[in-house]
């Protein structure tokens, strides 16, 4: 009896770490994806263009964002080699990273929320190598929810 | 029940090893995609697809580009909140996203 | 007073990253605003 509560408590773990590692992996599939597609439609943009956009009008990535609300009053202070800056704020604000932002523009399809359509998924699916695709249709169906 | 239990943790075993080579994997081609020239070129956004997640829209949007390994530390004095950004490899560059 | 440090930089970190200082600027902001409006603590009840 001893030695099976001890393998149940072990299968417990083990459960817990594979769940956290699919999560994982679903993290990296959905950024592969919608760094492909966010590059995809930008070649297709600039060939559109025929050029690239102006460059004060685009942000390369790696970015963060920290959005407020206007009536923010922002003290700001900045060092003369502008390594170090040092901001408050007097009211409340969000941070959020580049992936975050690229989600938003549904550069993933939706597939972070198990909204995706059937054509979608199509697309998506042609952007991951093949041993990925099963995860990208579990994702699609809302796998993501349940873990 | 023992040797249920046996044949079930082998399972997961396996389970876990499996996921542990695809995260490998996956991480390493996202690097190598991040890294790509070509691919550094055309990733990027534009201020009118960053003003378009922001809701609501009138909002504040400050956009930070900081070299690797900067420090961001959050505090929360006793009024307000502070955030500093300190560097060892180069200068941070930040801006405001125009509204229109 | 709490603090969060974060390293900042590398594309396609961790997901949750900001999340807890998110949480912590949400939270903490309501109880800020609560001192300021002073109406938050809960008056003594009358004696009957």
């Amino acid at each position: 009896a001893q030695e099976c509560q001890d393998l149940e408590a072990e299968r417990k773990r083990r459960l817990e770490r594979i769940k956290h590692k699919q999560s994982q992996l679903q993290e990296l599939i959905l950024q592969q994806i919608a760094f492909k597609n966010l590059v995809q439609r930008n070649r297709q943009m600039e060939l559109q263009n025929n050029r690239p956009p102006p460059a004060n009008t685009v942000i390369h990535l790696p970015f963060i964002i920290i959005n407020t609300s206007k009536r923010t009053v922002i003290d700001c202070s900045i060092s003369n080699d502008k390594f170090e800056y040092l901001f408050n704020f007097d009211n409340m604000f969000e941070i959020h990273d580049d992936v975050e932002v690229l989600k938003r523009m549904g550069m993933a399809f939706g597939l972070e929320a198990g909204r995706c359509s059937a054509d979608q998924l199509k697309i998506a699916k042609t952007l991951v190598p093949k041993v990925l695709q099963p995860y990208v249709t579990k994702m699609a169906q809302g796998a993501i929810n349940q873990l | 029940r023992f040797q249920k239990l046996q044949h079930e943790l082998s399972e997961l075993t396996e389970a876990e090893e499996k996921l542990d080579e695809l995260i490998n994997k996956s991480s390493l081609q996202l690097r190598l995609l991040t890294e790509d020239t070509h691919n550094k070129k055309l990733s990027y956004i534009r201020c009118q697809d960053l003003r378009n997640t922001v809701d609501p829209p009138d909002q504040i949007v400050m956009v930070i580009r900081a070299p690797p390994e900067t420090q961001m530390q959050v505090s929360e004095p006793s009024e307000g909140y502070q955030i500093s950004l300190k560097s060892s490899n180069g200068p941070i560059d930040v801006f405001l996203c125009p509204e229109d | 007073r709490s603090r969060i440090l974060v390293s900042i930089g590398e594309s396609f970190g961790s997901a949750d990253k900001f999340q807890k200082i998110n949480q912590m600027v949400s939270s903490t902001d309501r109880s800020l605003k609560r001192s300021l409006e002073g109406g938050s603590t809960p008056k003594p009840l009358k004696r009957l």
